[in-house]
């Protein structure tokens, strides 16, 4: 679903905000 | 099953951001779990390991952060 992307998204941005 | 055009590796990530910018959705998109067999947990974490290592140029496109590779 689409609101299945938009947590996996925010998961993965999340993941590389340390790094970004 | 997963063909290899559909695992999630670290070429396949390369290949899609030489091919155009994407943004993080973009590349969830083609990294399906249904398609790979990894559960949503282990794509964003193995997603994540490969674009720290890929280290992409990034750039906001409409707004929205894009990762790209030159080659």
């Amino acid at each position: 679903s689409s609101s299945e992307a938009d947590e996996m998204a925010a998961a993965l941005e999340a993941e590389l905000n340390d790094f970004m | 099953t997963p063909s290899s055009q559909t695992a999630l590796c670290l070429d396949a990530v390369r290949r899609y951001l030489i091919r155009k910018p994407m943004t993080t959705k973009d590349l969830l998109k083609k990294f399906q779990t249904k398609r790979t067999g990894l559960s949503s947990e282990q794509t964003v974490n193995v997603l994540a390991q490969i674009l720290k290592r890929l280290n992409p140029e990034r750039k906001n496109i409409s707004d929205k952060m894009h990762f790209y590779l030159t080659e």
